[in-house]
């Protein structure tokens, strides 16, 4: 079912577009 | 009245992996439709419907309250749903099984855990809570 998210973890941030952090 | 939804932009490109996954650019700008605590949120861009990971995001317009809880240092106590193996330096490996206790709830879905003296990110999506079992 596409409302179920992925069953492997999200891959970690890009390491040179961090999320900037409110 | 209409939904609105929250609107971020895309910081890096996204190829996905799986069916339910969108593959992304940076730049493109994307309604979110469901914000997992795994990391992994429901979007929504043009006529395509999908997966993708919170970390390759960021908000539009700054959201009107901090959506990352603070640090809680105390922490609250989970235990692993699964093992993972850490495959970058400041993550920490764990068994299944293994009680620790969640010091950061970060919105990528790589949670702060302690276990003893160490200290790493462990995914959200391979812990439930203490006390509880897992649905």
């Amino acid at each position: 079912d596409i409302k179920n998210p992925p069953q492997n973890p999200p891959p970690r941030p890009p390491p040179e577009t961090r999320r900037k952090r409110v | 009245g209409p939904i609105i939804l929250d609107t971020y932009r895309v910081i890096a490109d996204f190829e996905k992996t799986s069916k339910h996954e969108i593959n992304l650019q940076t730049g493109d700008l994307v309604e979110i439709v469901e914000k997992n605590q795994n990391g992994w949120w429901f979007c929504q861009y043009e006529s395509k419907r999908g997966w993708i990971p919170a970390s390759y995001l960021e908000p539009l317009d700054g959201p009107e309250e901090a959506e990352e809880d603070e640090p809680n240092y105390e922490g609250e106590r989970f235990v692993t749903a699964r093992a993972y193996t850490a495959e970058q330096e400041d993550e920490i490996s764990l068994e299944l099984g293994e009680t620790i206790t969640v010091i950061h709830k970060l919105l990528d879905g790589w949670w702060v855990v302690r276990k003893g003296e160490e200290t790493g990110h462990f995914p959200s999506m391979f812990l439930h809570k203490a006390g509880t079992r897992e649905i």
